[in-house]
């Protein structure tokens, strides 16, 4: 089983079409393995992006370096796997 | 076994063999209006099983309802079995919902992906796409809702021509069989007039076109029926649902099922994103599938009943 420990989702506000392809160029570094959850597009819809583990630090300077606005949606993803496998034996008990 | 199956419990998600087993129940429970049919199989050979909602008739006009196409959405499949018990205990009683079945019958394919969502559980929880091989790549699988004949392959930043891409259109339109076995039942039933698809997440109610950024011969009507929807969802809980083509509200992606059936004849052509409430993306938790599902079939419904008092 793929496990997500220490993967990080991020929501990216674009704020005009430069950041926007800024992001759309991140998407493009295959070796980032980013997964967007939300694509970029031209409209101000948050941009969502889980970022394996070993990524997230450069992912961070690169949206710092360009002034681009991010929050983290989740601090780590396998915290919220294990919950929601919890549940579900819960459910099944 | 048990009779009855109201101890299934829809708060929580359940494997694939759990919702093909509450399937059963339900046709069980509610043999006069549902029966399953299996309009394919996956790549890997597991059923795709669709429910038919029918009070008689011969090849009335029909509306198709399906989730899960994207496997990790796990709200849509959950937010579909719901939906199916909804509808098979409201004939009877909600007068909308028995006039509709009185004069339509509904097919609900709970999970278009079945591959893909046995994956989500054994191995990759995060998985999009088919499990199908590409051949010449190390990489697995399409993204089913860029594999339609529709703009297939096109220009488009939300379709990919890279096989490990998350939203690889495929080799050709209609490579995936899970696609295939979708258009063939829907071409030889003939008589669809509805084609609603859920996925997750983002809040949007989408219709024609995202192959093209132009407005669909029906913008106007399909515009004020998802405003209506919208307004339906919104009024349970607060959630507040964008509508729009696919293309405004997202961005130009060929490939997409309810281009597909627009192009195809079908007019009422709708997908819904549903709910994140802003904070777990895919990874909803099970304690607001129950919610999700109460609000999605608000909408459904509207449309459903313009559906319903407006043949064509």
């Amino acid at each position: 089983l793929e496990t997500f420990v220490g993967h990080q989702v991020l929501r990216i506000m674009t704020r005009n079409e430069e950041e926007v392809e800024k992001i759309q160029l991140l998407e493009s570094l295959e070796h980032l393995e980013l997964d967007f959850w939300i694509n970029p597009s031209a409209l101000a819809q948050p941009v969502d992006v889980r970022i394996p583990a070993n990524s997230v630090q450069a992912v961070k300077a690169f949206l710092e370096a360009h002034g681009i606005q991010y929050s983290i949606l989740i601090e780590d993803l396998q915290v919220i796997l294990d919950k929601e496998k919890e549940d579900m034996a819960c459910g099944q008990q | 076994k048990e009779r009855s199956s109201n101890t299934f419990n829809y708060g929580t998600y359940h494997t694939l063999e759990e919702i093909y087993t509450e399937l059963d129940h339900l046709v069980a429970e509610y043999s006069s209006i549902v029966s399953k049919l299996q309009i394919g199989q996956s790549y890997e050979k597991r059923p795709l099983y669709v429910l038919k909602f029918s009070t008689g008739g011969s090849n009335r006009p029909a509306i198709w309802l399906d989730a899960g196409i994207h496997s990790r959405e796990w709200v849509t499949q959950a937010s579909a079995i719901w939906i199916a018990r909804k509808i098979a205990s409201d004939y009877g009683k909600d007068p909308s919902i028995t006039s509709l079945l009185n004069r339509m019958d509904i097919f609900l394919l709970t999970v278009s992906n079945p591959d893909g969502y046995v994956f989500t559980h054994t191995t990759n929880r995060m998985w999009r796409k088919t499990r199908s091989k590409n051949q010449g790549s190390l990489c697995i699988g399409v993204d089913p809702n860029r594999n339609w004949d529709a703009g297939f392959g096109g220009r488009s930043p939300g379709a990919s021509s890279k096989p490990c891409s998350e939203s690889y259109h495929g080799p050709k339109a209609n490579s995936e069989v899970e696609v295939k076995s979708v258009v063939n039942f829907i071409k030889n039933h003939g008589n669809i007039r509805a084609f609603l698809t859920l996925h997750s997440y983002s809040q949007l109610l989408m219709y024609p076109y995202g192959y093209k950024c132009t407005k669909p011969a029906d913008y106007a009507e399909l515009d004020a029926v998802g405003r209506s929807a919208a307004n339906s969802i919104r009024s349970l809980y607060g959630t507040t649902f964008r509508v729009g083509t696919i293309c405004n509200v997202i961005y130009q992606a060929s490939g997409g099922s309810i281009d597909w059936s627009y192009d195809n004849g079908i007019k009422y052509s709708f997908a819904f994103e549903l709910r994140d409430t802003g904070r777990y993306g895919f990874l909803l938790p099970s304690n607001q599938i129950i919610p999700t599902a109460e609000e999605t079939w608000l909408g459904l419904k509207t449309i459903m009943e313009h559906v319903r008092d407006n043949s064509y």
